[in-house]
């Protein structure tokens, strides 16, 4: 089996570019971002703010444990929360020049994780799914 | 890099087992089965029948595309509509046995799949993470 051309693929030539990622901002209330994820069918995406930096990842999880009340959710607060008070901030990221394994290593943890550059904008995400179709690809060779 | 020890590795020793796989039944209302998905924190679930044989899966998307309606979320579908009308029944499945190259490439376009047995019954399920947390423990040997 040889890995070593795996090793040299950096996570640019594996991420889904910004362009293609549903994402949503950080001023949205909870009813856009939970239509959001409802209609692109994902358990979470990206939180930018308005001049495309990073800022966190929000998925169905959070907003639901969010309006979860004691006896049934309460949909009203769909539209009285923002984004920015629930925002998970503990998602690691990638740069674009990571090598492989460093890319597999933060995906053991979570499906996706951020591309970011130095001064903090969103390229795009790397996802577990990217990871294991280039394994498969080297493992048989 | 030795990659020799991985390929004999089997879904049996990888697989999270049926007692500590959070699961919701073919008769149970969606109420029951969001509650079940909030409170545990999992995008999606096995769905087992009373005899516990493996039926399917159900996530929170199946559930809130069911009860979007035109202007809002109707909860009150939740209490109306069982797990077995969305059940999702397209999931791929192995067996105790199956080596480490077969789980690997079931779980290429699933974030898991379930273990069962050749009469049906539900073993457990075998989740990206193990298969990935394999993968970067060998690749690096
Ligand atoms: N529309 C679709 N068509 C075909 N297969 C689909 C699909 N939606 C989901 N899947 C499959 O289900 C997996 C888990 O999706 P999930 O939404 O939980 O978790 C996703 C989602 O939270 C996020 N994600 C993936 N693509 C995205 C995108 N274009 N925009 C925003 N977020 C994305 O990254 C996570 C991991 O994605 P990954 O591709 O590894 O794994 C995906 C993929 O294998
Ligand atoms: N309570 C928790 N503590 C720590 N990390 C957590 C967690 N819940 C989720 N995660 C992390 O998030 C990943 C995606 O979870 P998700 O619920 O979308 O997707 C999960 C969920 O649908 C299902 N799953 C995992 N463990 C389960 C269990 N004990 N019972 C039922 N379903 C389970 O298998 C999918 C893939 O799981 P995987 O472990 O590969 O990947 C998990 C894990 O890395």
């Amino acid at each position: 089996v040889k890995l070593l051309p795996l090793l040299n693929i950096t996570a640019e030539s594996l991420m889904i570019p910004s362009e293609k990622v549903a994402h949503v901002q950080m001023n949205n209330p909870l009813e856009h971002a939970l239509l959001i994820l409802v209609k692109s069918g994902y358990s979470a995406v990206p939180v930018l703010d308005t001049s495309y930096k990073f800022k966190g990842t929000i998925g169905k999880n959070i907003i639901l444990n969010r309006i979860l009340g004691l006896e049934r959710f309460e949909m009203e607060k769909l539209s009285e929360v923002r984004v920015d008070e629930v925002v998970n901030q503990t998602i690691p990221c990638v740069q674009k020049q990571d090598d492989f394994l460093t890319c597999l290593k933060t995906v053991i943890d979570y499906p996706f994780v951020c591309v970011v550059d130095q001064e903090g904008y969103f390229d795009g995400i790397l996802t577990r799914r990217a990871i294991l179709k280039q394994l498969n690809k080297y493992i048989h060779v």
